[in-house]
């Protein structure tokens, strides 16, 4: 499974 | 989160609701690029498609729902409320030359090929340039009104503290997300030219026109 990308940032 | 981080957040905020603000007293959106403004709409969008499928925080949550619902807002002013006052012939930037190129960079340059992913990187390289059609509105007539100028400070302000909470991030997170980095480094350099102007100008109590 591709990674999980998490963009917490805004 | 950390200092440099929220008071980004903030500073952005702040950016959004000034410029708001200025058009809904004034019922004008005199010197204001439309063009920029409609970018802003679609980086806000692109990005914030996770709102559907991931959730952060609340905080996270409510932020991205006031910066697009505000970022639709304005546009709406701009286009249909105020639209008589819309300065059309001076917002003359050809928008092409932004998206298409920073359409094809995100295809070839993110962390992962997949549609999500492709449109948020999409969106970090837009943000970078998306003021351009602005500053070239303002290089255009040569000057800006003084509210202007605060909402243009406050955005270019928000990607340099951004900058900063990267710097913690390393520091103490072993954080780093290069392609956010570098677009928000070039973003920051687009507003060099503003800052000094900024400081040297309008904080000292005159109004922002640039030489003939």
């Amino acid at each position: 499974h591709a990674l999980e990308i998490h963009h917490d940032e805004l | 989160m950390n200092v440099f981080r929220l008071t980004g957040d903030l500073s952005h905020l702040a950016a959004i609701i000034i410029l708001l603000l200025k058009i809904w007293k004034s019922r004008s959106c005199a010197g204001i690029s439309g063009k920029s403004q409609i970018l802003f709409a679609i980086v806000f969008t692109t990005r914030y498609l996770d709102l559907l499928t991931s959730f952060i925080s609340l905080y996270n949550t409510s932020m991205k729902l006031i910066y697009v619902g505000c970022a639709y807002a304005t546009v709406y002013l701009i286009y249909v409320k105020f639209r008589a006052t819309y300065d059309g012939n001076h917002d003359s930037f050809r928008v092409e030359f932004l998206i298409v190129p920073v359409g094809g960079l995100a295809v070839l340059i993110n962390h992962s090929f997949a549609p999500l992913e492709i449109l948020w990187t999409f969106s970090i390289y837009l943000e970078s340039v998306a003021i351009l059609p602005q500053l070239f509105m303002i290089s255009k007539t040569g000057e800006a009104e003084t509210i202007t100028t605060h909402y243009l400070f406050c955005l270019g302000l928000y990607r340099a503290l951004y900058l900063f909470n990267w710097v913690w991030r390393f520091y103490f997170e072993g954080f780093f997300d290069m392609i956010a980095i570098v677009a928000g480094l070039v973003q920051t350099v687009l507003y060099c030219d503003f800052f000094y102007l900024y400081v040297t100008k309008v904080l000292k109590g005159k109004k922002l026109s640039l030489p003939a």
